[in-house]
C-alpha cells in the first residue's frame, strides 16, 4: 500500500513539474519571438500584468469592506454616545432650573444630518 | 468586467469617505 | 478537500498553459497587435483606478482614527456629565 501510495506522490509531482516546464517552454517561447519592444509589451507579460492587477484588485477589497464596516459602526456609537449626553444636560438643565441652552441654528442642522 | 468593478468600489469607496468626512465636520460642531 | 485541492492546483496550471497557448500567435497578426495593445491601456486605466482606490483607503484608515478618538472624547463627555447627575 505505501509504495502504491509513494508511487502515486512521484507521478503528481513528475506532473507538476512538467506542467511548469511546459509553462516555462511557451512563455519562452513566445518571449523570444515577441521581445518586449518599448512600445509594445507581449502577450505573456501582458497575461501576468493582468492577474497582478485581479490580485491587487482582490486585496485592496478585502482590506476596504472591514474598514468601512468599522467607520458605520463608530459613527453609530458616537451617534448613541452624543444623543445620550445631550439628553441628560438638558435634563440637567431642568433639574437646576438653568435656562435651557437652545441649539443655535448650525447645531440644529448637524444634529437632524446625525439623526 | 474586472475595470467595471473596480470603478464601482472606487465610487464606493468615495461615497464613503465623503459621508466621514461630513460627520466628524458635524460631530465636532456638537462637541463645542 | 485535500484531493479536492489538488485537483484545483493542477487544474489551474492546465488552464494558464491553455491560456499561452491561445495568445501563442497572438504576436504575429497586425489586427490582433492592437487588441493587445488596446488590453494594454485597458490595465494602465485599471491601474490607475486601484491606485486612486489605494490612496482613499489610507484616507479612510485616518477617518477610522479620528473616529475612535471622537468616540472616546465624547464618552469622556458623558462620563462627566452622569457624573454632575
Amino acid at each position: 500500500m505505501e509504495a502504491e501510495v509513494d508511487k502515486l506522490e512521484l507521478m503528481f509531482q513528475k506532473a507538476d513539474s512538467d506542467l511548469d516546464y511546459i509553462q516555462y517552454r511557451l512563455e519562452y517561447e513566445i518571449k523570444t519571438n515577441h521581445p518586449d519592444s518599448a512600445g509594445e509589451k507581449n502577450a505573456v507579460t501582458i497575461l501576468k500584468e493582468l492577474s497582478a492587477i485581479k490580485s491587487r484588485y482582490q486585496a485592496l477589497s478585502a482590506r476596504f469592506k472591514p474598514i468601512s464596516i468599522e467607520q458605520k459602526e463608530n459613527q453609530n456609537r458616537i451617534c448613541a454616545t452624543l444623543s445620550k449626553t445631550m439628553t441628560m444636560i438638558q435634563e440637567l438643565q431642568k433639574q437646576t432650573d438653568l435656562e435651557l441652552t437652545l441649539l443655535t441654528e448650525e447645531e440644529k442642522a448637524v444634529t437632524e444630518q446625525l439623526k | 468586467t474586472l475595470k467595471g468593478d473596480v470603478n464601482t468600489l472606487l465610487d464606493e469607496a468615495r461615497l464613503v469617505s465623503q459621508e466621514s468626512t461630513r460627520f466628524i465636520k458635524a460631530t465636532k460642531v456638537l462637541m463645542k | 478537500s485535500d484531493l479536492e485541492q489538488l485537483c484545483s492546483y493542477v487544474n489551474e496550471k492546465i488552464d494558464n498553459i491553455k491560456k499561452i497557448l491561445t495568445i501563442r500567435n497572438l504576436g504575429q497578426a497586425p489586427s490582433l497587435k492592437t487588441t493587445l495593445s488596446k488590453i494594454e491601456d485597458e490595465i494602465i486605466t485599471v491601474n490607475e483606478f486601484l491606485n486612486n482606490l489605494e490612496l482613499e483607503i489610507q484616507y479612510q484608515e485616518q477617518t477610522n482614527k479620528s473616529l475612535k478618538e471622537l468616540c472616546v472624547s465624547l464618552e469622556e463627555d458623558l462620563k462627566d456629565v452622569e457624573h454632575l447627575k
